[in-house]
């Protein structure tokens, strides 16, 4: 069985924002060590995938490996019927075909209960290397989301140019072109709420042009992280980390555009 | 004309 209790609603509720436009449906992986996920879009572009660990609930539970087949859109329905503030906890009895969450108010005078049914989803793991980034740049989500929004207005791809000096990102199209460039700042701030600034640690310069149509996908995590980390190297696909807290993250892979 | 790669082409079914 699987017993797990998530003090917020919001991670869960924020996590499921932020990938179901770009999967339908998939396994969730249960173990002793936490709940992860891992699936592609329908076109094999965009691969989404996140760990939340055993430790960022309490109590946790799960006496076997379980592949648990989620509906995104039916999981997302259930989950705006929790409060935000409101403990979730997730319960898997074996060989049943339900999932149950259980939502309870702050207060614990309002407790409800969903069952969501579960499907058999026969899903093929991609082996993603454990590659070293010739770019890491770690930059303000909201900043990410604004960029991305705003270059969608020019194009429908940005390269993204990432030096010392900083990572700029541009779009051209049919009426024009844009550019945002964010210089490196000193430091990041990412205690408390002080503005994140941007960073970038490389070996060595990197250009990628990225399809702004995933990217602005992508950036539905944002609610989730302050930062979010840009791992980069020329020609192989790029790795977005919003982390969740200290309890785990998100990550979103797309591969680059080539001009043919 | 610009080329979106699938991910397929890099990260192998195991």
């Amino acid at each position: 069985m699987l017993e797990a209790r998530l003090p917020q609603a919001s991670i869960l509720k924020k996590i499921v924002e932020s990938v179901k436009d770009l999967v339908s449906q998939a396994n969730f992986d249960c173990s002793d060590s936490g709940i992860s996920f891992q699936a592609m879009d329908e076109s094999n572009i965009a691969l989404s995938s996140f760990l939340l660990r055993a430790d960022g609930f309490d109590p946790y539970r799960c006496d076997r490996n379980l592949s648990l087949g989620i509906k995104f859109a039916s999981l997302s329905k259930i989950l705006k019927c929790a409060g935000n503030d409101d403990v979730v906890i997730i319960r898997y009895m074996d060989d049943a075909d339900i999932l149950s969450l259980v939502f309870e108010s702050p207060n614990n005078e309002r407790i409800s209960e969903f069952d969501i049914k579960l499907l058999d989803i026969d899903s093929e793991y991609l082996s993603i290397p454990d590659q070293e980034f010739e770019c890491k740049v770690k930059m303000s989500s909201s900043e990410f989301s604004r960029i991305c929004r705003d270059l969608m207005t020019i194009g429908a791809s940005v390269v993204i140019d990432a030096t010392k000096e900083g990572v700029k990102f541009s779009a051209t199209g049919d009426d024009g072109s844009g550019s945002v460039l964010l210089k490196q700042s000193g430091s990041i701030d990412n205690e408390g709420r002080g503005v994140v600034g941007t960073s970038v640690e490389m070996v060595e310069p990197v250009s990628l042009e990225l399809s702004l149509k995933y990217l602005n996908n992508f950036t539905k995590a944002a609610p989730l992280s302050d930062s979010v980390a840009i791992n980069m190297s020329n020609g192989i696909p790029v790795m977005f980390q919003f982390d969740v807290g200290d309890i785990g993250y998100i990550r979103y892979f797309l591969a680059p555009q080539i001009k043919d | 004309k610009i080329h979106q790669q699938s991910l397929l082409s890099f990260f192998g079914t195991p």
